[in-house]
Order: structure tokens, then C-alpha cells, then sequence
């Protein structure tokens, strides 16, 4: 009964982290208990919830084995909400685990001694390395950001490939993937091209709840907060909760 | 005297494809001898010059030795302009270079045999893996693509110390280094906001050349092809045409 929900996708900035600390943020608002983890060397998701890449136990940590989800999580300001913090040490992954044995299941045993936690989220870096195979190894929900953009457009073909290899080689129980449009922009007509060819392409694949081009989304970023806190009357936030409340909809009618 | 011109940044979408693409093009065009190299298992470059990427010899081959780069290119529509094709086992490079002897060196080897060629363009993914070190490890000159956003600009400090560790460890010929604001929108209060705040920060790093934010990239890259051909109007062209010069006048200045 305990999902994990990982945000996907090797093309670069789609919106991966945001929607990673987002719906984090709304699932705990919605009395959900949510486990953030960073797996992105750059340490974004980290900053946008306000904690420092520090020295302290992280995920490079509890992908290793060396610290369990209780060391290596942390509290954040929002209640029933923790974070696994990136740091550098997550660049090094790919080599160090290439001669490990069931290197691609590192996290899901991490995580599968871990009780008291309704959702897992897991913001990966944009790569096709050891650690999204790590997430997807062990996810009962993917999510694939896209924006509507041509190369955006074939980066959603490349990941839809590589997570149906996933599932078939290493994770039978990942059964929900969902395409989420970001930075949605209807006046743009290119945009709303490439949009329609997805929804043509994917039907129901792709999620009925859209996130819009909202300045305050990146502004949000700034101040090392997510946007449903920096600016709670936004269409960012509205749209965050209405995702965060459509996944929860998900687990009573499974 | 041949240049080898990386574009390198692990954040994602910062426009480093668009940039890395548009220059070879303006290169050629203003006369000089152009190898793009496409180092992303994405092949978002490859497909912007209107390339396949299939079973040809491509980057992947050149990489590992077992193409010459006259074998891994192929011509392009654009008089003087050579592209080595990307394709997915770039995906594995990381891994299968883990146990080679300096793996850090191939591309440098291999490009190292070659003459007649002016200037090379090397486009990165959005990693810090062996791709980009290899790529870091054989420039002359870096360019950092980075967009007026808080999480680029956390990326822009990343990317640099990442290429000063790689200046001092495996590249001392390195010394040309210039950050390329893209997708700049001096409208934008928060945007204008990171601009003048990365300008305080790097000064004269930061190239005079800005690319402001312009549709006709983004469509561009849905026809698979430059912004230069398929916009030769747009302000895009006319950034990158700019672009081009200065880093031509850089050569015969030094
Ligand atoms: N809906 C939106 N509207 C406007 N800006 C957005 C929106 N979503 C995200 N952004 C901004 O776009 C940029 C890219 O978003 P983000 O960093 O979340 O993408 P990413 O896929 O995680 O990138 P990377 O591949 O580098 O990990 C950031 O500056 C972010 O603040
Ligand atoms: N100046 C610009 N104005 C508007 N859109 C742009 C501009 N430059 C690039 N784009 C668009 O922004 C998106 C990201 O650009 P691009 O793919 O070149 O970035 P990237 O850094 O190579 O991404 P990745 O990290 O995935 O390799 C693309 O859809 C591209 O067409
Ligand atoms: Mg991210
Ligand atoms: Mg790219």
C-alpha cells in the first residue's frame, strides 16, 4: 500500500524537480507521510526545500547501504514531510557500483526495510545511469515530465523505451506511468502542435491534470522554496495540489 | 591552431544543443572547417542537422577507438560542416571506459590524428560523467550555456569548479572560458535579477554575445533543422551569427 513514485526523464529541464518537490509538499499538506528523495548530484530538490547539500548522511548514503532511511532523512518545515538530501557524492555512483552485486536494487532494499511512510518520491538527475535505474528498479508509479517542445517531444519516446525495458528486465510491479505536461503554454501554436501530437501519440497515458507556464514556479526556486508555500494562490500550486490529490485517488480505487 | 569548442553544462536545458548545433553552422558559414561532434546518447544535435542517428560509425566509435574521425562523420547539407552522429551506446560509455587505461583521453587521441579541420564543436549531456570529461579534457575553449534562472545559476557555480578540477588535473591547455546567457528575457524582473547577479559574480566571464529568448529555436528543432537555416531572420540567427564572430576574432587575436 506504500507507493513510490519516481519523477523520470533524460532530458533536461522539463520540470523533474519541481514536480519531485511538489507534489512531496502537497501529499504531506494532504495528510499523506511523504519521503523526498534527492538522487541529482546537483542537489536541486534539496535547495528548493531549504536544506543544505551538507556533510550529513543523504541518499548517496542509503543507496550505499551505510545509513538506513531514518539516518539519512531529515525533517523539513512541513509537517510529516522528510527529505533525503544529494550531494556530490552522487556523481561518483556509476563507477562505484558497476562492480557491485544487484547494483540496480540497492535502493529498493534501502527502502524496503522502511515502514511508516505512505509515499516515496525520487527526483533523478537527467541521465540514463545507475541511479534512475536504481529509482525505477523499485517504483510502483513513474512519472515522465514533458514540455511541449519538439525535443522535449522525442526525449518522451526515448524514456517511454527505456522504462518499459526497465519494467520488463527489473520491476514487474511498476504498473502507473503517467505523462505530465509542464511549462503548458496554449497561446503558443508550435507549443500546442507538439502538445496535441503527444495526446495523439499516448491517450491516456498522459495525465489530465497539466502544470501551466507559471513565472512564480521559477521565482519559487528562488528563495529556496517550493511554490505551493512561496506562492500559495498560484496556478502552480493549484495544479500541484490537484496532481498530488489525482495520485492519492489512484491508491483507493487500486 | 585548430580550436575545440565544448559546450558544457550538467544542468539540463540551458540550451546547450541549440548552441552547440547554431555555431557549427555560423562557423561554416563564415568559411571555416567544422567537425560537430554530438557526444549526447540523446542525439538532440545529431537530429537538429537533420542526421539519423543508426548504424553508422558515429561519436560512440570514435570515442572508443575504433573509427578514424574521417569514418565516424558525414557530410551535412551545409558546405564545410562534418557531423559524428550520436546514438544510444553512448548510454554505456561511462561503464564500459571504467576499466580502460586513461579513459579520460580518448576523444583527445582521437581527434589528436586529425588535420584540416578548423574548429570542433563538441555538444555535452547534461552530466558529469566520462562524456563531458573527455570533451572537457581535449577543448581549447569551454562555453557555459546558462539561463537567467536561480537553478542555473546554482548550476553555473557547479560547472565551473567542474571545469577548473578538469583544468588542473587533465587540461592545462584549457584557458578560454566564456559564460553564454541564453534564453535571456530582460522583461522578466527575476530573470533580469539572475543576469545581473551572475555578471557581479563572473565579470568579464560572461560573454558579451547574450541569446535572447526566440521562438524560432524551439521550431527550428522540430523541423531537424538549425535556427540559421530554417530562421535566418530571427534574432536567434543573428545572436549565434554574433557569436560565431567573436570566436573567430578570438583566434586571430592570441
Ligand atoms: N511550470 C513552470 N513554469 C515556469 N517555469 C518552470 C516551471 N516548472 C519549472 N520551471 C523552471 O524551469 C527550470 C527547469 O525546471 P527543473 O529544474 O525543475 O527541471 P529538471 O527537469 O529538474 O532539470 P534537470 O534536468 O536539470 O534536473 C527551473 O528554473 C524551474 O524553476
Ligand atoms: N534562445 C532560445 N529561445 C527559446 N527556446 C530555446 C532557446 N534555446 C533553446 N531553446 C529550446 O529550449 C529547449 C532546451 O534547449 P536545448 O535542448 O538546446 O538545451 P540542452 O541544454 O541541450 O538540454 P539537455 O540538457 O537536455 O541536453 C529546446 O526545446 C530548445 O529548442
Ligand atoms: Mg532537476
Ligand atoms: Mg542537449
Amino acid at each position: 500500500n506504500r507507493e513510490i513514485i519516481v519523477v523520470f526523464n533524460q532530458k533536461g529541464g522539463v520540470g523533474k524537480t519541481t514536480t519531485a518537490v511538489n507534489i512531496s509538499v502537497c501529499l504531506s499538506l494532504l495528510g499523506m507521510r511523504t519521503l523526498l528523495i534527492d538522487l541529482d548530484s546537483q542537489s536541486n530538490a534539496t535547495q528548493c526545500c531549504g536544506l543544505q547539500a551538507d556533510c550529513q548522511f543523504g541518499s548517496y548514503d542509503l543507496l550505499m547501504g551505510t545509513a538506513t532511511v531514518e539516518q539519512a532523512s531529515r525533517d523539513t518545515n512541513i509537517s510529516g514531510m522528510r527529505v533525503c538530501a544529494a550531494d556530490d557524492k552522487l556523481a561518483g555512483v556509476d563507477l562505484e557500483l558497476a562492480s557491485a552485486e544487484r547494483p540496480q536494487f540497492k535502493l529498493s532494499e534501502a527502502l524496503a526495510k522502511e515502514v511508516g511512510i505512505d509515499y516515496v518520491v525520487i527526483d533523478c538527475p537527467p541521465t540514463l545511469g545507475m541511479l534512475p535505474i536504481n529509482a525505477l528498479a523499485s517504483a510502483t508509479i513513474v512519472l515522465i515530465p514533458v514540455t511541449p517542445e519538439p525535443l522535449s517531444h522525442a526525449g518522451l519516446h526515448r524514456a517511454w523505451k527505456h522504462i518499459m525495458k526497465v519494467k520488463s528486465h527489473l520491476n514487474n510491479r511498476l504498473d502507473k506511468i503517467g505523462i505530465l505536461m509542464t511549462m503548458v503554454d496554449d497561446k503558443d501554436k508550435t507549443r500546442s502542435d507538439v502538445d496535441r501530437a503527444i495526446h495523439a501519440e499516448f491517450g491516456t497515458r498522459v495525465l489530465p491534470i497539466r502544470i501551466s507556464r507559471d513565472n512564480a514556479m521559477m521565482e519559487a526556486s528562488g528563495k529556496n522554496l517550493p511554490v505551493v508555500i512561496s506562492a500559495p494562490n498560484s496556478s502552480g500550486t493549484r495544479n500541484y495540489l490537484d496532481l498530488a490529490e489525482l495520485l492519492i485517488s489512484w491508491k483507493s480505487a487500486s
